[in-house]
């Protein structure tokens, strides 16, 4: 069992072994931002094709993960400004996340997108992986996303008139609860 | 099982693109199960069931889908299967992380899966993550939704803390629809149900609720907020006292001076409806005895009826069946002269060949719109009133305005599943 003491389990202990890896840096950055579709891609300089295949597989991603992490780790020691690990592509991810998270777009992995990227959230892609079938979904979700920026206002109340047939007294209607 | 579950699961493709956005499901009635091996170990079985049913009846709320909870057939048979796991689990190919950021995911082929690692409560309580909140979302994505990036969405990516009593807002009811569709079908009845109440300063104020009603259902429409209330729809026996189960056929509120009394009909009968106990006299205080034959009350009407309405300009009541209209007049009680009349010619068409014809299943007059409306399957016509009138003196008196349909114009009237219905 997990260990708790409150009636309403609120204060549950979790090991730290069950503790989901948090998002404290760019390399973790670049994961997330890979895992959940804004680059297609973990290096821009590799000669190895990364893992885009619609079964994702953990074993597969996090063998990619430790030889980028290692092969970066290097060359940030090393210290030459061309090989740092923001790459055009991850700015370009974090850019996209920025904006559809509706943070400050900044193109910097600062502590309002460390602290976004740690919030819970659903483990499914926020864009797909296939680059052709990509195309139809930017169009569907830009579509459904671009119809909340249309219909920026709720719906128009209906308003009561009040010149009921007979000019009887002003009619209100009641606002029910579930 | 173990084996065959993870054979499947391998199978999978991870949903693609192009999935997204369109429907996932080409059927309207869709089973799920919280499959055995996939229990939460926060909360108790029922109550994980609980959640998750009133999780498919919102989407049932807004959607011409309907969801039952099928505990028999074998699993590959369910539509939408649900389960809790941690780490590698249920033969999934996609790992949870532990506790923390990844709450749970969805599979194109109808699996959810929820990362028990997290803290899932029931709605309203404490801390946590509202496993409601989280099942709305992924059934979502099941459904065929993919993210939405705009704030008061239940598609966003991230978890927000529960409001209070969140539910489906505009835009979503119109993601899922654009995918469905809207909900149609046809009505028993429409009605505006008056009551009157003393304001804290003892004035006399006369308040007003829309009801929809068909068969053995109803819903309560909110006319300000273009919706019907929260967690409809609701059975009659539950909201109205003593009137037939299986639903009515018209309702009529006989409103003057002298009168303020509410009738429903069924069949050959009708029923007086006691607002002050909310339920219909057995007897009232006239000494009459309900049900009570339509012939008997309003004589030279024949029952059944298909529906009616009372007009308070002429202080009749207009009984429409069939392609006839029979007018009663309250006062002397009994038919009007030149009773019955063809509806065609007692409502004309501005619009040659559009109208109902006959059969209605509603003459519904509307206190939000100042209109009556006759209805008829998915399209209603407005009747042309003193507003339109003054505009264009041409028009002439109760014609019809071209039909329109009904969705354009009262939304989101949506089935349960009868199993959801309480």
């Amino acid at each position: 069992e997990k260990v708790f003491h409150s009636r309403d389990h609120s204060d549950i202990e979790t090991s730290s072994e069950h503790l989901a890896e948090l998002i404290t840096d760019t390399d973790t950055a670049q994961h997330f931002l890979f895992k959940y579709g804004f680059m297609r891609s973990l290096t821009w300089e590799s000669t190895r094709s990364p893992v885009v295949n619609t079964e994702t597989n953990s074993d597969v991603f996090l063998e990619d993960t430790l030889s980028f992490v290692q092969k970066h780790s290097s060359l940030s020691r090393s210290g030459p400004a061309e090989h740092t690990l923001e790459s055009p592509d991850f700015t370009r991810a974090l850019l996209e996340f920025q904006r559809v998270s509706g943070l400050p777009v900044t193109g910097v992995f600062d502590d309002t997108t460390k602290v976004a990227m740690n919030k819970p959230r659903c483990g499914v892609p926020d864009k797909e992986e296939d680059p052709i079938e990509n195309i139809e979904t930017s169009i569907i979700t830009e579509n459904l996303n671009e119809t909340s920026e249309i219909f920026n206002t709720t719906a128009t109340p209906q308003t009561n008139d009040t010149d009921v047939q007979n000019g009887t007294s002003d009619m209100i209607e009641t606002a029910p609860q579930r | 099982h173990l084996q065959s579950l993870i054979h499947k699961s391998s199978r999978r493709k991870r949903s693609t693109g192009v999935l997204w956005g369109h429907a996932a499901f080409s059927k309207s009635v869709l089973t799920w199960r919280l499959i055995g091996e996939g229990y939460s170990s926060q909360l108790s079985v029922d109550e994980q069931r609980h959640i998750f049913r009133l999780a498919f009846r919102m989407w049932s709320e807004v959607s011409p889908l309907q969801f039952v909870e099928d505990l028999r057939s074998p699993p590959d048979e369910i539509d939408i299967r649900l389960g809790f796991g941690t780490g590698r689990h249920l033969g999934c190919s996609q790992s949870f992380d532990g506790a923390g950021r990844e709450f749970a995911h969805a599979w194109f082929l109808g699996d959810i899966h929820f990362d028990d690692d997290e803290h899932f409560t029931a709605p309203n309580t404490g801390n946590g993550i509202s496993l409601l909140k989280v099942a709305v979302h992924e059934i979502g994505h099941v459904l065929g939704l993919p993210h939405i990036y705009r704030s008061g969405s239940i598609m966003q990516p991230s978890y927000r803390p529960q409001d209070d009593g969140f539910e489906l807002d505009w835009l979503d009811r119109k993601a899922i629809q654009n995918l469905y569709g809207g909900c149609g079908g046809r009505f028993s009845t429409v009605f505006d149900w008056i009551r009157k109440e003393r304001s804290a300063y003892g004035e006399v104020v006369v308040r007003f609720n829309t009801y929809f009603m068909r068969n053995g259902w109803y819903w309560l429409y909110e006319n300000r907020s273009n919706r019907t209330r929260y967690g409809d729809p609701v059975s009659v026996q539950v909201g109205w006292h003593g009137l037939p189960s299986s639903g009515v056929d018209a309702y009529v509120h006989v409103w003057s001076r002298e009168t303020d009394t509410a009738y429903f009909f069924k069949g050959t009968q009708y029923w007086r409806y006691d607002s002050e106990n909310d339920q219909t006299f057995s007897e009232d205080p006239d000494g009459q005895r309900y049900p009570r034959l339509i012939s008997e009350g309003f004589p030279g009407v024949p029952g059944p009826i298909d529906t009616a309405y009372y007009d308070r300009r002429d202080a009749h009541i207009y009984f429409f069946r069939g392609s006839m209209v029979y007018r009663f007049s309250i006062q002397a009680n009994k038919l009007a002269a030149q009773s019955p009349q063809r509806m065609t010619e007692l409502f004309p068409a501005l619009t040659p060949g559009n109208h109902p014809g006959s059969n209605l299943d509603a003459a519904y007059f509307s206190y939000t719109h100042n209109a009556l409306f006759l209805i008829k399957g998915a399209s209603y016509w407005r009747v042309v009133g003193k507003r339109e009138r003054r505009m264009k003196r041409s028009l002439p008196y109760n014609s019809l305005l071209p039909g329109r349909e009904v969705q354009q114009q009262w939304f989101d009237i949506c089935e349960v599943h009868a199993s959801a219905l309480k």
